[in-house]
């Protein structure tokens, strides 16, 4: 005797993703509309009660999403969703006069400066379930393996991409960052471009 | 234009870093797999500044293979009660009409086991086993032979220490 395998019930169309609405920025009022892209939900509408254990997606080395369901062991939350650091903070310089701090071991002529990072616009980016590309998940390519594989994290150096099936490219954004008036390329586009190879490199992989 | 570029996408916000691409089989032009550079290029970098080697990752795509087992569909199919059984009919009905034709044969054959009469053939086939050669001086090919008729061979006389 066998047990029956029983697939799962599908998604009926009363839970398939509804567009939603949000406020933002205080007063706007948005419609936001789910996507489902690779079998990922973007702009997927939050839980009314935040889980702390919430699934996040990663990407494998080709960009083919994989889902990582954070857990706790032994009192620690392990596989957590990632934190950027200051990545995609933007760093500013705060002057502080004596009068402001009227700290007890500053000269009254004296000012000081310190360094402030300040959050970026989480609106919009709050919506990506996805990893995002920072310069720590930079790997390296070249036949040396000596280049960092910069504003590319997926990708990696000679991925396989198979027909019919959908990858993720994702780059590091800041890295279009002007260095005149340090403000970042908000338009950007992806190309795919056919390389010509040696007859002794064409044909080798094993099928 | 950018040469050798067979895909750009739209120009899209730098917001989160991401693009999903699918990858269509008319991009490997009849082979089986194409080497191909992914590039990314900023709104403030004009195309004929624009270099995909700068930056670019290096990456095959290629035909990949054919797995014949159910997918998620057929599955999905498989549970609504929606099948595709045709070849399973056809299948087990080929057994089944050659099984039908035996047993309809036997009957036919044990009815009429009575009325059957295959003496006329039998009997030519017995006959062509049993067939008479016929004279020698007949035959066809030899019938030009010119043959010595018997005679009785010599004979001695017995002498008498032979008695």
């Amino acid at each position: 005797a066998r047990a029956v395998h029983r697939p799962k019930e599908k998604m009926t169309t009363s839970e398939e993703v509804k567009p939603w609405v949000r406020t933002i920025y205080g007063s706007l009022n948005e419609i936001v509309t789910p996507t489902v892209i690779a079998g990922v939900t973007f702009s997927a509408k939050p839980d009314p009660t935040p889980n702390p254990l919430q699934p996040w997606v990663s990407l494998k080395k080709d960009g083919t999403p994989q889902t990582i369901k954070p857990e706790i062991k032994k009192g620690r939350t392990q596989k957590q969703k990632p934190d950027y650091s200051t990545y995609f903070k933007t760093a500013t310089m705060h002057t502080f006069s004596y009068e402001e701090l009227k700290a007890v071991n500053m000269d009254p002529d004296d000012v000081h400066e310190e360094e402030e990072f300040v959050d970026e616009d989480d609106t919009y980016v709050s919506l990506n379930p996805i990893i995002r590309c920072t310069p720590d998940r930079y790997f390296s390519k070249g036949p040396a393996k000596d280049i960092p594989s910069e504003p590319f994290c997926t990708p990696r150096e000679n991925s396989d991409w198979k027909v019919g099936k959908t990858y993720f490219v994702t780059w590091y954004t800041r890295f279009f960052e002007d260095e005149n008036s340090d403000t970042v390329a908000d338009k950007v586009r992806v190309h795919l471009s056919y390389v010509k190879e040696k007859s002794v490199e064409m044909g080798n992989h094993k099928r | 234009d950018i040469s050798g570029t067979f895909f750009t996408s739209e120009w899209i916000d730098n917001v989160d870093g991401l693009l999903p691409i699918e990858i269509k089989e008319d991009w490997l032009q009849n082979t089986y797999e194409r080497r191909i550079i992914v590039s990314v290029q900023p709104y403030n970098i004009p195309d004929e500044d624009f270099d995909p080697r700068l930056n670019g990752v290096l990456l095959y795509i290629r035909m990949g293979s054919k797995v014949y087992k159910p997918t998620k569909e057929q599955l999905a199919l498989q549970d609504a009660g929606i099948s595709d059984d045709k070849w399973y009919y056809i299948a087990l009905s080929i057994p089944t009409v050659v099984v039908i034709f035996f047993v309809l044969m036997y009957f036919f054959l044990y009815a009429n086991g009575k009325n059957r009469d295959f003496t006329d053939v039998t009997r030519k086939a017995l006959n062509k086993k049993r067939r008479v050669l016929g004279k020698f001086s007949e035959m066809k090919k030899f019938k030009t032979m010119r043959n010595h008729k018997y005679t009785e061979l010599p004979s001695y006389k017995k002498t008498g220490k032979q008695n």
